[in-house]
């Protein structure tokens, strides 16, 4: 098919410290948790990727992305 | 596509001719901005990885290419490797890892509960450790759980199509649901499909919100947060001739009763896929280092799966990380 849709993902994991007790002096508390989600969209605008929804808890957030 | 965010690291995921390494940039841009990371500083870990591409010449640069991906990475990080894993004639994968660089040391805050302990005094509840490098050695637990799945079975991967989900009204929505941040559709239709296909009971004793999507005409997202600190994803591409879906997860299954055949055979169950490899990368600890093979590389990944029989199966060490890659294809 010429609308066939290409699955499968590119997969990113950075890690900026071992763990959220042991972040690099200078990092807020909250960590990247600081950075506002106007951010994101815009980090995402740039992967082509749209915010659909967000899910917090206590250690994360997590948002569903479209595409 | 997901995106986590933790306090001290995040996980981009994301499918279609989406262009994830462009936005690195902007990436460390941000975290420099917000969170006051030295631009000039290597993060302490870095991975990327990928199955081999269904349509890899529709892919926009530098995803046409893993020569041109790492090539991106490395233009950002030093120290990398990148490794190819599995039979490049089938399903194969791709892996970049980049761990601190030499240089990169610098003061971190360390606040009471932190796995690798205060050092210096302690004031206001947080100390700080002038010129110390976050070594490989810390002790922290990390593992990740990965299952891609093609050729899905057709009744299966209908589930996962709008025209075929029941209306709202006529279900009772999934006690594990998320809210929703607009008026959209998708977001009951994927409460719902969470529900029916089971997706809901994938960790059934764990604490959990799954956020859901589904999408029109068809296609699938979830995230699901567990107790607070963990997650699972899972992304669904349902059309036949290029079926696929994915399952990703940071849960522990072991410290929950649960072993990692447990969770496959449950994920596996949903989509029966004519094909899947998983990898289950994890870093190593000193129970794995007296007692390698039971530790690791022989308990934590089915040899056998009812329906199924395995191809391939792939041991590495990597720095302080142990992965196992293993296919497997149904007997049809």
């Amino acid at each position: 098919s010429t609308d066939a849709f290409e699955g499968p993902e590119k997969l990113l994991e950075i890690w900026f410290a071992p763990d959220e007790h042991c972040l690099p002096y200078g990092m807020p508390e909250s960590g990247l948790r600081e950075i506002p989600r106007q951010v994101w969209e815009q980090v995402l605008d740039v992967v082509q990727c749209k915010v659909l929804s967000v899910v917090s808890s206590s250690k994360m957030d997590a948002f569903v992305l479209s595409e | 596509s997901s995106l986590f965010v933790f306090a001290n690291k995040l996980i981009l995921k994301t499918c279609g001719t989406t262009t994830l390494l462009v936005g690195l940039g902007p990436l460390l841009d941000a975290v420099s901005e917000y969170c006051g990371f030295p631009k000039d500083k290597q993060p302490w870990r870095v991975f990327y990885s990928r199955r081999s591409f269904m349509f890899p010449d529709r892919q926009k640069h530098p995803h046409k290419s893993w020569k041109d991906e790492v090539a991106c990475l490395d233009n950002k990080f030093a120290n990398g490797s990148s490794y190819v894993i599995g039979d490049v004639q089938k399903d194969h994968w791709y892996l970049y890892l980049a761990g601190p660089s030499d240089d990169c040391t610098f003061p971190r805050r360390t606040v009471p509960g932190s796995t690798l302990g205060a050092s210096g005094s302690v004031s206001n509840g947080t100390s700080i450790t002038n010129g110390h490098n976050l070594s490989a050695d810390a002790p922290f637990d990390d593992e990740t759980l990965e299952i891609l799945m093609t050729d899905l079975n057709p009744v299966h991967a209908n589930q996962f199509c709008s025209d075929r989900i029941p209306g709202v009204e006529s279900n009772n929505m999934s006690s594990v649901g998320a809210p929703a941040d607009d008026e959209d559709p998708g977001h009951d239709q994927g409460n719902i499909v969470t529900k029916l296909t089971g997706i809901d009971q994938i960790y059934p004793t764990l604490k959990q919100t799954v956020d859901s999507f589904c999408f029109t005409p068809c296609g699938y997202s979830c995230n699901g947060v567990v107790n607070q600190g963990n997650y699972f994803t899972i992304h669904v591409t349902p059309e036949q001739g290029f079926s696929y879906a994915s399952f990703e997860t940071n849960v522990p299954a072991a410290k929950y009763g649960m072993s990692n055949a447990d969770v496959i055979e449950k994920v596996v169950n949903i989509f029966r896929p004519g094909r899947f490899s998983t990898t289950f990368m994890r870093n190593r600890n000193e129970d794995d280092e007296s007692d390698p093979d039971s530790a690791f590389s022989f308990r934590c990944l089915p040899s056998k799966l009812n329906g199924y029989q395995r191809t391939e199966r792939i041991l590495y060490e990597l720095g302080d990380y142990s992965l196992v890659f293993i296919t497997f294809e149904a007997n049809r």
